[in-house]
């Protein structure tokens, strides 16, 4: 899967790859004080591609609100939601919305979730639909989050340390292997890594062919821009 | 004051009987009681808060609370002391009193308590602080935000000044052609009060409305009379005080270099703001002054090698390059430093600059060095031996990301201070108003000195420059308690000739200057020299030996603890009184560091009102999708 981490204030984005093993865990939210935790599960390719490459994808997200006895499980089959002691299902094939004391959910058919836990934090699951006799692909879903301004500081997580923002400086603009991908240098949090001049594609607009979006693009799992490295956000559970 | 409020709004009725704001400044040392008595009309206990700014430059000195005739009071003790039982506290997720980063000049008090029902709690505040002269005058500033009209609303100054007061203003940010004629101004020769007490009605937003009119900052500017040169010297109770800044002085010319960080970490506001503000200095600029620019990111670009006179057309050119600057790249602050250094002492050996002037760096910079040296204390140690004590060097930070204490620390080691620059809108004009402080040097290599064996414990008596409209203070202790007369002299280098100046300093007989007065606060000098000596050796201990840190770190806190100071070192612990069924819960007033407000500021800017966010025009994006 690609990170994006958008900076308007900048208009800059920055971009990094996470992959692992197929059936991984990252945690991508951890706010111990608000209760807040988001856990995605990858998935590879059906069968290993001709170039070689695998490729993984989230396709199930674990979230739990502890305050709010909130608990959801997003997969690219179903989507289910748990408050106290009631569970409900909704399904992907439906248009449906889903207003709770605690959480609003609105499903769009065939194409995205939002949802919005009081008074917390507010994101969309994109869910990619991929046609089912792909030799190679499956169907995959998109995690976006929309607004966190009340998430506490000490939220951390492979996008939640984001949303403090970051500091960064990109100098030193080279010619890089691809000529409309030049290279650079960027210093952030006290690294100095060789980036890459790149795009990434954003799909809330358009879930089919995305939006391309120009960011800085940071090598090896985003070694150097993610605290640690990316098997310190590897959990063994989706709650 | 914000006064007292509910947490909750459905809950029982919270009446706030009375807010008062009382402040007695006594030779520039104010001393500020805030008082605010509330009833819990409710028929059960609730928790009911105090929340309240003061200034950043002002120390906690007391807080207390009477519920139900028992006085809680505070004791200050030493901040690792404290801490225990406010870890205690927390971990019991009591509500531990504390003070928070609130905007440039305040931080916010807050506490709450537990009130039983149809019981009374008055919360009682005192902070004092020593006046800081800036443009040729004090101020005084009171944050008011009562929820709610007010029964009882009050803010009452006194200000006493025996070199007699030259003017006095008051103003407010909130007072409207209504309001405007509440505010009662009496100024005598040597004493002023002033009083604001809107009645209830007086303080609604319209009859019958429950908002309040009541929100903002009261301010209260005054100067003193200057007729001496060598100054005023006040001997109290056997400790003296010396203010000094003589009048009709002429300027001293001063060569300035700006070191400019460019880098791509200034971009958006900061450039924009850094170029706003260095066409409005170069609009004032003396035409006398030399001045000159290093712009730089990861290389290092002097505008010309040489400084230039502040002429017409230069100043023109230089308006046109100021606009023209532009982020990109890393940054070299060492070196870029150096240069700035490299280009006075060269312009100096080759006489190109007066004989007779001020030399100075200001570097404007948003920190985080990534290119040639960087190396924080290397850097450090570059700029400090690069300098040799020749030159000030002024370190204007931007953003909340700075490495403030870096620039903290470095400005110190070389007769300068370090200002933040807040990225609000106003920022150009934080930075044209630290210029102008800094813009027009007086006298430089001051020096005061007292007969060796006559006083002890001098605070700071060595000042590398007076600027115009601020003011010099040095206190001490007078070795011999009976002494009323003694020597004083205070040499400095002027534009033209050395200033030199004695004349002798005799005890001020309060009764006969203030004869009616039968009280006004007891040791000011004393406290006025304890908070001197207190925040010279804060300073001491951020810049000096790693020795000399640790002696004046023990200094600092044995002398916050004899005069009962809430500093950086200390803590004001006050017995918090709990409901029945749970235990005695402390709370905790600290003082934060310029370090730890910052660190607040960044958590804090997470928890604006969905209202506030509204501002932004645009929302970062944080995603994660597949191709």
């Amino acid at each position: 899967p690609h990170f994006m981490i958008e900076l308007p204030d900048r208009n800059d984005s920055l971009c990094f790859n996470i992959n692992d093993k197929p059936g991984t865990i990252f945690t991508l939210v951890r706010d111990t004080e608000t209760g807040i935790l988001v856990n995605g599960q990858i998935i590879g390719d059906k069968k290993i591609p001709p170039n070689g490459r695998i490729n993984t994808y989230f396709w199930r997200f674990g979230i739990i609100h502890q305050a709010l006895g909130v608990r959801l499980e997003v997969s690219t089959r179903d989507i289910s939601v748990f408050q106290d002691s009631n569970r409900a299902k909704l399904l992907w094939s439906d248009s449906a919305s889903l207003k709770a004391p605690n959480v609003d959910l609105v499903v769009s058919k065939d194409r995205s979730l939002t949802v919005t836990l009081k008074d917390s934090v507010k994101f969309v699951i994109l869910l990619h639909k991929v046609w089912k006799k792909h030799p190679y692909h499956q169907d995959y879903l998109g995690f976006y989050t929309l607004d966190t301004h009340l998430l506490s500081p000490s939220v951390h997580g492979l996008l939640g340390q984001f949303y403090h923002g970051i500091d960064y400086e990109v100098t030193d603009l080279r010619p890089g292997e691809v000529l409309e991908k030049p290279d650079a240098t960027m210093f952030v949090k006290g690294h100095q890594l060789n980036v890459t001049r790149g795009w990434q594609r954003d799909f809330r607009r358009d879930v089919k062919n995305g939006e391309n979006i120009p960011c800085w693009f940071i090598h090896n799992n985003g070694t150097g821009l993610i605290d640690g490295d990316e098997r310190d956000y590897i959990v063994s559970g989706l709650f | 004051v914000r006064s007292v409020q509910k947490r909750s709004t459905d809950t029982g009725k919270v009446e706030v009987h009375s807010v008062t704001v009382d402040c007695t400044v006594t030779s520039r040392f104010a001393h500020t009681v805030m008082t605010s008595v509330a009833l819990n009309r409710a028929n059960t206990s609730q928790e009911i808060f105090f929340d309240v700014e003061l200034p950043k430059t002002a120390f906690i000195t007391n807080f207390s609370m009477e519920i139900e005739g028992q006085v809680y009071v505070g004791e200050v003790k030493e901040k690792e002391k404290a801490k225990q039982q406010y870890e205690k506290a927390v971990s019991s997720g009591q509500t531990a009193g504390l003070v928070k980063a609130s905007g440039r000049k305040m931080e916010k008090f807050s506490v709450s308590v537990n009130v039983a029902a149809s019981s009374n709690v008055t919360f009682i505040l005192t902070y004092e602080e020593l006046l800081q002269r800036k443009m040729g005058k004090y101020e005084i500033l009171t944050r008011v935000k009562p929820k709610e009209p007010v029964q009882e609303f009050k803010i009452v100054a006194d200000i006493y000044e025996p070199q007699g007061i030259a003017f006095v203003d008051a103003h407010a940010t909130f007072l409207s052609n209504d309001l405007l004629p509440l505010v009662e101004k009496t100024v005598t020769d040597k004493k002023a009060h002033i009083s604001f007490s809107p009645t209830l009605e007086q303080q609604r937003k319209c009859p019958g409305c429950d908002g309040t009119l009541i929100d903002g900052d009261f301010l209260i500017n005054y100067d003193v009379n200057r007729a001496q040169s060598l100054g005023d010297i006040q001997v109290v109770n056997g400790y003296f005080v010396h203010f000094f800044a003589p009048p009709d002085l002429p300027r001293v010319p001063k060569n300035v270099v700006f070191v400019i960080d460019k880098s791509g970490s200034m971009g958006g506001r900061k450039i924009a703001q850094t170029r706003e503000a260095l066409l409005a200095i170069l609009n004032d600029i003396h035409e006398e002054d030399h001045f000159g620019f290093v712009e730089f990111d990861d290389k290092i670009v002097p505008w010309k090698e040489s400084l230039s006179k502040a002429t017409t057309e230069n100043v023109a050119e230089a308006i046109a390059y100021v606009k023209r600057i532009v982020d990109v790249g890393g940054t070299d602050i060492n070196a870029a430093v150096l240069k700035g250094v490299d280009m006075l002492i060269k312009d100096k050996q080759a006489n190109r600059l007066p004989e007779r002037s001020v030399d100075m760096i200001i570097l404007l910079t948003d920190g985080m060095p990534n290119s040639g040296e960087s190396h924080l204390p290397k850097i450090q140690e570059n700029v400090r031996s690069a300098i040799g004590g020749n030159m000030s060097l002024y370190c204007l930070g931007f953003g909340n990301n700075v490495d403030y204490a870096f620039l903290d620390v470095m400005s110190k080691q070389n007769n300068g201070v370090a200002r933040r620059i807040y990225e609000a809108s106003d920022a150009a004009l934080q930075l044209q108003g630290f210029y102008d402080e800094v813009a027009s040097p007086l006298l430089s290599e001051v020096d005061l000195r007292y007969p060796d064996n006559t006083v002890e414990f001098v605070t700071t008596n060595h000042f590398s420059q007076l600027f115009n409209g601020s003011e010099i203070v040095v206190a001490g202790r007078l070795a011999d308690n009976d002494l009323d007369n003694f020597l004083v002299e205070v040499y400095g280098q002027g534009p033209e000739e050395d200033f030199q100046v004695q004349g002798q300093a005799s005890a001020i007989n309060w009764n006969v200057v203030y004869p009616d007065e039968e009280y006004i606060f007891g040791d000011f000098t004393e406290r006025l020299w304890a908070y001197l000596t207190i925040q010279q050796l804060l300073e001491k201990s951020k810049t000096g030996s790693s020795d000399e840190k640790g002696n004046a770190t023990a200094k600092a806190l044995d002398m916050s603890l004899r005069y009962s100071f809430v500093t950086p070192l200390t803590s004001m612990v006050v017995i918090k009184p709990e409901t029945e069924d749970s235990t005695e819960a402390p709370l905790i007033a600290n003082k934060l560091t310029e370090e730890q407000r910052q660190q607040a500021e960044r958590v804090s800017y997470r928890y604006h009102s969905p209202q506030q966010r509204t501002h932004y025009q645009a929302t970062p994006t944080y995603f994660v999708d597949g191709d």
